[in-house]
């Protein structure tokens, strides 16, 4: 149980650091949604992070990182003298240790949100595919799909708003809704889950299909 | 026809097609 409980603190840095990133309401991820394959990918930036900061401890605080009290906790150590002395040093710096975690923590999340501002604000999402967030109905209702390189549309700085028809399939046949678009959520995969409009209109179909509609369209 | 005042959510699973334009 001891283990478990220390693996943990060592993992928590990384996945700190990812829910920092992706805090902002519209960076809504797709993470692999199975937790085992976050954990691993939480190790690499977890253990980075300890590293650095463990560097800072040891040389510029009077606290020192017990190492073999470490070990003795993460491998069970069947001594029962030395598990004895490992949870005597842990009560005596219990306040410590929980202000490093906490410390290191804090860092962390800040640094995951740190990396998202600088993404968000040098644009880096929009010229570069590697940083974008999955949420691509964000870009395209802010029409910052607009800016993209690889889209050839000339860019749109101002948006007042957003009209939209659309083309909605009910039991009565086919309906064009157009409205404001006020507002979208997305389900876990990301995708669309509904749209919210104002100011709507309604126009059936199937009259224009029914023969109004010379050209037939 | 109009629906005037409301806010209508439409769940997106009924959408065909959607046609955005960008108002200025």
């Amino acid at each position: 149980a001891v283990a478990s409980i220390l693996i943990v603190l060592i993992i928590a840095p990384g996945l700190i650091m990812s829910r920092g990133f992706f805090s902002a309401p519209f960076t809504k991820r797709i993470l692999p949604s199975n937790p085992v394959n976050e954990l691993i990918s939480a190790i690499l930036p977890s253990v980075v992070l300890h590293a650095l900061y463990l560097v800072i401890v040891q040389n510029w605080t009077d606290y020192q990182v017990d190492f073999p009290l470490l070990g003795n906790l993460l491998f069970s150590s069947s001594n029962p003298d030395r598990i004895k002395e490992s949870f005597s040093n842990l009560s005596t710096f219990f306040v410590p240790i929980a202000i490093y975690h906490i410390v290191l923590w804090a860092v962390a999340y800040l640094l995951g949100l740190i990396g998202r501002v600088i993404i968000r604000f040098g644009s880096l999402d929009i010229n570069l595919a590697y940083f974008r967030f999955n949420n691509k109905w964000h870009y395209i209702f802010s029409g910052e799909i607009t800016r993209f390189p690889d889209v050839q549309r000339p860019p749109i700085t101002r948006i007042d708003m957003r009209v939209v028809d659309m083309l909605v399939d009910t039991a009565d046949g086919s309906i064009i809704y157009s409205g404001i678009l006020q507002d979208y959520s997305l389900n876990n995969n990301a995708e669309l889950d509904s749209l919210t409009l104002s100011h709507v209109f309604r126009r059936p179909l199937t009259e224009e299909v029914n023969g109004k509609n010379d050209a037939g369209e | 026809y109009k629906v005037p005042g409301a806010l209508m959510v439409i769940p997106y699973s009924k959408v065909v097609n959607i046609n955005l334009h960008y108002a200025a």
